[in-house]
């Protein structure tokens, strides 16, 4: 019966198309996934993979990896990306190019911010359900938190705490006050 | 995890190695570099929170199991993606409410108390509060060695806020062995340790770029960042956490007792007409 599994199982998917993007923001960009969710056999290799595309200077929120190291390589374009480590020192500060990778190690916090080329990149991750956790956006940590929790911690007001958690509507994707929309292309 | 490391002659019982001292706690340590934990692959940390004080929000590489020694307290998980499922109704909208009246939202909280084990995922960010009258004691457990921490075997916590000392810092650079290790301790226990160097991960990052993702100002960049702030990673908090909770008041938990009652003499009434041979009619 093997090959009615196992053999015959599905090697292939394609992450490049943008109408197969799982997140898409028009004024920011857009990103795919495949994981072992769609795509059964990663399951074996433990290995994921995601392809973004982020327009001129949008931002791909700080987050971290909560399960993963993430190898990026970049397809095309330039970014500006930092790299966090747990005493909240700089590992990665620097503009990656086309043809560079760049490893976030897991757990480290990242940021990336596109030039005014655009960006694009594939990240390889060592998971086959690898997910982040935003630290901006609406389905960050910070949202998560009580206000009051915020207020204490940050010894900000509560309206600095509300305004913390809910000025940002999006997901991951972020516009910067220099973002423009770009028209995407098949 | 390296060969011969559970070659032990001698197993001996062992008190914390190190103690950070935070505002309103404590964080004992034991070295993780120590044989026997090297060889279970595992770091344990104890923390003494003081009534009001709260344990800023952070993660770490490895999964935890904690036990509550002693006290009770509130523990906030927070998942990624997962919606913020204790909110306040929004009484009042479209009647010029302006932002500042909104109501808060946020995600489950946990109450805790003695005897509870609590199980925290790897890289998930959680926080916790003393809400009793006494201590809270916590004993947790680091399994550096499992499977989803895919970092090295060294126990890291991440701080999403204030100016924390990462308990086993100081221990992993000196390699935890010898005299350098014990001139660490003698250094931090005379007072002369310097937290300089530790901050939360907002701090790593360009103002700039946490302006623009967060859409706020300067300056609450600058608390983000926790600049000028030297409370450590256990605060006191200013009057009482204010929080969307489900904590029962006395009177509506006697109101459920009373329910609990009438409901009970209702099923014996009903058991008592069908021994004496009625019939029993279900709908």
């Amino acid at each position: 019966g093997l090959e009615e599994t196992f053999c015959s199982m599905r090697l292939r998917e394609n992450i490049g198309d943008p109408s197969r993007a799982d997140v898409f923001t028009p004024q920011a960009g857009r990103i795919s996934t495949v994981n072992s969710y769609n795509l059964p056999i990663l399951r074996f290799l433990q290995l994921s993979a995601e392809r973004g595309v982020l327009y001129k200077n949008a931002i791909y929120t700080p987050h971290w990896n909560v399960n993963a190291h993430s190898v990026m390589y970049v397809l095309r374009g330039r970014a500006r990306v930092q790299v966090v480590n747990h005493m909240g020192q700089k590992c990665f500060d620097g503009e990656v190019r086309q043809g560079q990778i760049v490893t976030v190690p897991q757990n480290h916090a990242v940021v990336k911010q596109a030039s005014s080329d655009g960006f694009e990149w594939v990240s390889f991750k060592t998971n086959d359900n690898a997910w982040v956790s935003p630290l901006a956006g609406r389905t960050s940590v910070i949202r998560a938190l009580p206000e009051a929790v915020l207020a204490n911690a940050f010894q900000i007001s509560r309206d600095q705490a509300r305004n913390l958690k809910y000025n940002r509507e999006e997901t991951v994707l972020l516009t910067s006050s220099t973002s423009s929309r770009r028209e995407d292309r098949a | 995890r390296q060969q011969n490391q559970c070659q032990i002659d001698r197993i001996e019982a062992r008190e914390p190695d190190t103690r950070v001292e935070a505002e309103a706690g404590l964080i004992e340590s034991w070295n993780p570099n120590h044989n026997q934990f090297q060889c279970a692959g595992v770091a344990v940390v104890r923390y003494t929170i003081q009534q009001n004080g709260l344990h800023l929000p952070s993660y770490t590489n490895t999964p935890q199991l904690v036990y509550i020694v002693k006290g009770r307290g509130i523990l906030g998980v927070t998942f990624p993606g997962c919606p913020e499922t204790f909110e306040e109704s929004q009484r009042g909208q479209g009647q010029g409410q302006s932002q500042g009246s909104q109501p808060d939202r946020h995600q489950k909280l946990r109450h805790v108390r003695e005897g509870d084990i609590v199980a925290i995922p790897a890289g998930v960010a959680y926080w916790s509060y003393n809400n009793g009258d006494q201590q809270l004691v916590f004993v947790s457990l680091l399994d550096t060695s499992n499977v989803n921490n895919q970092l090295d075997d060294n126990p890291r916590r991440f701080y999403l806020a204030g100016n924390p000392e990462d308990e086993f810092e100081q221990l992993r650079r000196e390699g935890g062995r010898g005299a350098r290790f014990d001139e660490r301790i003698r250094e931090r226990s005379e007072g002369r340790h310097s937290s300089e160097n530790y901050r939360n991960i907002f701090k790593g990052f360009n103002s700039r770029y946490l302006e623009e993702a967060f859409n706020v100002d300067s300056e609450t960049v600058k608390r983000l960042q926790g600049q000028n702030d030297d409370r450590n990673s256990i605060i006191r908090v200013k009057g009482t956490l204010d929080l969307v909770s489900p904590l029962r008041s006395s009177q509506e938990h006697q109101r459920e007792e009373r329910y609990e009652d009438e409901r009970q003499r209702e099923i014996e009434q009903e058991r008592r007409r069908m021994s004496r041979g009625g019939r029993y009619e279900a709908n």
